[in-house]
């Protein structure tokens, strides 16, 4: 299926027009057929059917298939439009074009929102954010007591809740970006821009005449 | 610590950069 490279085009299920997906990104056609050489070596790493899974995703950002990650876990999720559980190509190249460094800043600051949106409910709640950083120690193999988490929460808590109400909501988060804009540095990847270049095995299997 | 901003902390995840999965 997609994962043989052959001049003899199967697409697997998912797979979109790169014409319609460089209307719709920040990315030229170009680029989008080098994402589909990126696309078809992740999705095949280990099962072979043309869609990542999430087994496919942590192995390519840990090495490790098996390494459970809350934040590359909220990422999976919000690639995953359809939520069904795998990451098609237009998914792949609509959710990645967010992190493209032409893609506006409030595209990025809305993603960021919804990543750190742990329960889905429109607000980043205080519980959400002590949750988060108990699993980046985890993660780094830092500990810190809890009443130094909690400092550090409330802290963060009190600049970005500028009403007050105990929750952070999307006003107030981009306000609060708008204040710390390092927050949004990990949302651009410069690599983006020179994609082409990463993959230039692209022009062997493009269908567009003019990429 | 105390002066850490949470968010600023939770960037630094791994799981958060994306870039890897660039890497040859």
């Amino acid at each position: 299926m997609g994962c043989v490279r052959s001049r003899h085009i199967k697409h697997p299920p998912g797979y979109e027009d790169p014409v319609i997906l460089a209307a719709e990104t920040s990315f030229t056609v170009s680029d989008v057929e080098a994402l589909y050489e990126l696309f078809k070596k992740l999705s095949c790493s280990i099962i072979k059917d043309g869609l990542i899974h999430k087994e496919e995703f942590q192995l390519a950002l840990f090495r490790n298939s098996n390494k459970e990650n809350l934040f590359a876990d909220r990422i999976f999720d919000l690639f995953d439009l359809k939520r069904n559980g795998v990451i098609e190509f237009g998914e792949f190249v609509r959710s990645l074009s967010i992190f493209h460094p032409n893609t506006p800043e409030a595209e990025k600051i809305a993603f960021a929102f919804r990543l750190y949106d742990l329960r889905h409910t429109g607000f980043i709640e205080r519980e959400e954010l002590k949750e988060m950083v108990l699993a980046l120690l985890n993660e780094s193999d830092l500990y810190l007591s809890d009443d130094v988490v909690e400092t550090i929460v409330d802290k963060t808590f009190s600049q970005a809740d500028t009403k007050g109400d105990g929750k952070i909501d999307p006003e107030e988060w981009a306000e609060f970006v708008k204040r710390n804009p390092s927050l949004l540095r990990n949302m651009t990847l410069p690599y983006l821009k020179d994609i082409t270049m990463g993959f230039p095995s692209f022009v062997m299997n493009s269908e567009v005449n003019d990429a | 610590p105390a002066l850490m901003n949470a968010f600023e902390l939770i960037s630094t995840s791994q799981g958060l950069n994306l870039g890897t999965l660039f890497e040859k």
